[in-house]
């Protein structure tokens, strides 16, 4: 999926 | 990652490094909530289900797992340890957090980005630290004074959240397509529940007095 849809923060 | 989220993370490995050394050089775990530390395992194990199908980096795994295994080892501590066990407040810490958990987990079925069980265990983890602290704070009230290091790990917890909000701002001004409505809103009403903490410990801290919440 889209990087900026994976959950990237803690 | 940007200088905010980086301060957030480490303010919130902080309040968990404070909890263990309060716990482990005191060998007592009075004043703390057992609810609120299942509250946060139960939060780190429904957010981080993507720690073995999605690296994001070495930090954001490593992170997940302290999280996970600090999370874990306290209420392992306060739930079975000998010594520690003993001094558990258990008659104050009442706090019902089993509605916490139902209403957080029927408000992510309905509210979330996805319909995918990921998704939904995700906005579920985002609502439950939300309130997580609520139990906590109602026994810090009713066990009238706070010791230091107690104050210190929920004035640390609660400003950790309030880091992640100008984190948010920031990647809303620098990033073209960035929005995260349940985690912005999410985290301000998280960081608004602490907002009567902060003022009470301000005060203790501008008068040099003890930390007391009034009842």
């Amino acid at each position: 999926s889209e990087p900026s849809e994976k959950h990237d923060e803690l | 990652m940007n200088i905010f989220r980086l301060a957030g993370d480490m303010t919130h490995l902080l309040s968990i490094i404070v909890l263990l050394l309060k716990i482990y050089a005191t060998k007592s775990c009075s004043g703390i909530s057992l609810k609120t530390q299942e509250l946060y395992a139960l939060v780190f194990l429904a957010r981080y289900l993507d720690l073995f199908t999605d690296f994001i980096s070495v930090y954001n795994t490593i992170m997940k797992v302290v999280f996970i295994a600090s999370s874990l080892a306290i209420v392992w501590c306060m739930r079975l340890h000998p010594l520690v066990k003993r001094s558990y407040d258990k008659e104050l810490d009442t706090f019902r957090h089993y509605f916490l958990i139902g209403g957080t987990f029927v408000l992510a079925l309905v509210l979330n980005e996805k319909f995918t069980l990921q998704e939904i265990l995700w906005a579920f983890s985002i609502y439950l630290e939300a309130v997580a602290i609520l139990p906590q704070l109602v026994l810090l009230q009713r066990s009238g004074n706070v010791d230091n290091l107690t104050g210190q790990y929920v004035f640390f917890l609660g400003a950790y959240r309030a880091f992640y909000i100008l984190n948010w701002i920031y990647r809303y001004l620098t990033e073209p397509r960035f929005t995260r409505w349940i985690a912005c809103v999410s985290g301000i009403v998280q960081t608004g529940i602490y907002a009567d903490f902060f003022y009470y410990y301000f005060i203790s801290w501008k008068n040099n007095s003890k930390l007391k919440l009034p009842a």
